[in-house]
């Protein structure tokens, strides 16, 4: 009802610097953390695939229905993120334990041979993230001052 | 008559109505929330693998 | 004075150097140590001589990033744009690392050496930019050495990089910035309000994106340090902001770039009317004087926040004889306004006058002279007075209610000087005019609160008692635009609406206006569907 305002003094002025700045609108990685070891590249998907996470994927029941190599994944590849924290939370849930000098995952195979206030000596599974594969290691000493 | 907020792309969930939508937020110009690997955690420093 | 080739490749040398060092893994585990060594670097190398070597190290640090920036991204293929943007972020966030890391320990614990520091850098950077800018928006070129190289048009990006990145990292809970929280802060919030949109529209999305990033909402309104204060920032960086889209969106101009703007903005606001209402309830006064009386949906927004702790009755299941008994309906709302100073005082003393005296009839009739502003059609009067001079009149007449012991009610509000200002500003202003000050009593149509309340029967009372139909018909306009518009919608509107095409005695239906056209006659039956 009050009709169009006269434009302002600098209308045209801001009016053509945001058009130009409308073709260089900022991107989600320029206020992101750099990933060195895998750096983010966005692509193009078919418009079919889902688009957005599930709505619930932040949460532990949602991780928790991950197969383990999901989680790993997660783990190296998204270091420093609420996922890996949410990863390293259900691989402790479903029994895997992180070693900090070795830098992985184990899991007991059976009950150990040998616990004692130091150390904990039997079979596990491992994984390995340089072959990127779950490894079976017998007569292991896992030192409870690596355990996290 | 205006923009439809519920399209606007933020997690409008009235049943979650006391989770904070900043935690999440992606920006202006973010038609979706951050997914979980775009959030900084303070993690265990042996987490820092790479 | 200029800039000389010697302290020039200086400065290039000692920033190379941080650049190859604070990527190792060494400086990444022990960082005040790689610090250490740049600092003695630095100091062989006669660069923090003086506060005008430093000052001056600095620029040139940030015009050497910024130009590594320009040189990335000038001829970038889209298909090379994240490797060639993740080439520009090496350089600036190393930078910002040495910047941040200098901060942080710097002079012990003298905080305001530290505080002084981030200041000079930050003013740095944004007179770097608003100079570049300047020169790549506008073509100006007053200051721009002529060596520079000519870059072509203005990228935002590694200014955008540098100020964000900053933030994070000298935001993070720190124990070593912990008693200085607050003024990095203030030092941001300075930074921000220097580089608003009105001032560099070139980085005017760069700049929202700061303003919504997650981070700084979290600092800012989070998990504040100093929440009264903060928030107090985080609205005037608000405003700047609308200030600059206001002018757009009154003359309805909408480009691309304007509606992505726009639509930023909704965002933005969303995430606050959601995460912190109390904000919006707040400051709703100063931010919807910025907004254009025509955007009704972004006004909406704002009006229609209320406090998380609050629980609204259901405006379609009230009549309004119990929204008279709501107890939130008699409580004043927390507003961060200083109301006797919205006005100038000439104008406040001779209101105080009539409303204390009620006798110059005089004072009336040059009402409207006090708003008028110019003649040219749609901008003839001064929205900012109108609203005052609303406000102002609606605050004293419920002190006034108040004082007698009784509560706000379509009777104990009527027939008062107060009354006197609204139905005389109806009477004597044109359509304009009348359209501005219903605009005005209309934005306090909000959550339960004494204001809501007692503007809310001002309009029924001139809807009730307007001799012209064209009044009833402005009041009707008023609310239903704003109720057409999609959601959401003020709890204070919707009780208004309902009431006055329900109550017998408005006799709303009656009205020509209901039926002017089959499609508003549609309309306004949806709506009181909807209502009823």
């Amino acid at each position: 009802p009050l009709g169009r305002a006269p434009p302002i003094e600098d209308h045209d002025k801001h009016l053509n610097a945001l058009e130009m700045a409308l073709q260089r609108i900022p991107q989600p990685m320029d206020s992101e953390r750099p990933r060195s070891y895998l750096p983010k590249m966005p692509c193009t998907t078919p418009a079919f695939y889902p688009q957005q996470a599930p709505s619930n994927s932040d949460s532990m029941e949602y991780y928790l229905r991950l197969s383990p190599e999901t989680l790993f994944f997660t783990f190296y590849y998204m270091e420093g993120s609420r996922a890996q924290l949410i990863a390293a939370k259900a691989l402790k849930k479903l029994s895997w334990r992180f070693h900090t000098k070795y830098l992985m995952w184990f899991q007991r195979h059976e009950e150990p041979k040998q616990i004692t206030d130091d150390f904990e000596e039997g079979t596990y599974i491992y994984f390995d993230y340089e072959k990127w594969s779950q490894r079976k290691k017998e007569q292991f000493r896992f030192e409870y001052r690596y355990l996290e | 008559l205006g923009t439809d907020l519920t399209t606007l792309g933020l997690n409008l969930n009235l049943n979650d109505s006391r989770r904070h939508l900043y935690t999440t937020f992606g920006g202006p110009w973010a038609d979706a929330p951050c997914r979980t690997q775009d959030l900084d955690a303070k993690v265990p420093e042996e987490y820092l693998t790479n | 004075e200029e800039d000389t080739p010697e302290m020039c490749g200086k400065v290039e040398t000692i920033l190379r150097d941080w650049i190859a060092l604070c990527y190792t893994p060494m400086a990444q585990k022990e960082p005040q140590q790689a610090l250490a060594t740049m600092i003695h670097l630095m100091h062989e190398q006669g660069v923090l001589a003086t506060d005008e070597l430093i000052t001056r190290f600095f620029r040139l640090c940030t015009e050497l990033c910024i130009d590594v920036g320009y040189r990335l991204l000038k001829n970038e293929p889209a298909a090379l744009t994240t490797v060639v943007r993740q080439r520009c972020y090496y350089t600036l966030d190393a930078f910002v690392k040495l910047t941040c890391l200098m901060v942080k320990h710097s002079d012990g614990t003298q905080h305001q050496t530290k505080i002084n520091l981030l200041k000079k850098v930050l003013n740095i950077v944004t007179s770097v930019l608003h100079t570049d800018h300047e020169v790549m928006v506008y073509g100006t070129n007053g200051h721009l050495h002529p060596a520079k190289i000519v870059r072509g048009d203005f990228q935002a990006m590694p200014y955008h990089r540098i100020i964000i990145i900053m933030f994070n990292e000298l935001t993070t809970p720190d124990s070593s910035l912990e008693p200085i929280a607050w003024p990095i802060l203030e030092a941001f919030g300075q930074a921000f309000f220097i580089l608003q949109p009105r001032r560099c529209p070139g980085f005017a999305y760069s700049w929202l994106d700061i303003i919504g990033h997650r981070n700084v909402i979290a600092r800012l309104l989070g998990d504040s340090v100093d929440p009264l204060r903060t928030s107090a920032m985080y609205t005037q960086l608000l405003i700047c902001h609308l200030k600059f889209l206001a002018p757009f969106l009154r003359s309805l101009e909408m480009p691309k770039s304007v509606h992505q703007l726009y639509k930023g903005t909704l965002r933005v606001l969303l995430v606050i009317l959601h995460d912190f209402p109390e904000l919006l309830c707040e400051y709703h006064y100063v931010i919807c004087d910025t907004i254009p009386p025509n955007c009704v949906q972004l006004r909406n927004l704002v009006l229609s926040a209320y406090p998380r702790n609050m629980r609204l009755p259901d405006p379609f299941a009230l009549t309004y004889k119990q929204v008279d008994t709501i107890p939130d309906m008699a409580t004043e709302p927390k507003m961060c306004l200083n109301i006797n100073a919205i006005m100038n005082a000439e104008l406040r003393a001779q209101l105080d006058n009539y409303l204390l005296t009620r006798s110059s009839v005089d004072f009336l009739q040059r009402l409207p002279s006090f708003l008028t502003i110019s003649s040219l059609p749609g901008n003839k009067y001064n929205t900012t007075v109108v609203n005052a001079i609303v406000l102002y009149v609606g605050m004293r007449a419920i002190e006034t209610v108040n004082k007698k012991g009784q509560s706000v009610n379509i009777h104990t509000i009527a027939h008062s000087a107060f009354m006197d200002i609204f139905q005389n500003l109806t009477v004597q202003l044109d359509t304009e005019g009348r359209y501005l000050v219903f605009n005005a009593i209309a934005n306090q149509l909000r959550y339960p609160n004494v204001h809501t309340h007692y503007f809310s029967c001002v309009f029924l009372f001139l809807f009730q008692h307007a001799d012209a139909p064209q009044i009833k018909e402005q009041i009707t306009r008023i609310l239903f635009e704003r109720l057409v518009a999609l959601r959401p919608h003020p709890w204070g509107l919707l009780i208004t609406f309902i009431e006055l095409i329900t109550g017998p005695q408005y006799d709303f239906w009656a009205n020509d206006f209901t039926k002017c056209a089959p499609e508003i006659e549609r309309l306004f039956q949806n709506v009181a569907n909807t209502c009823v």
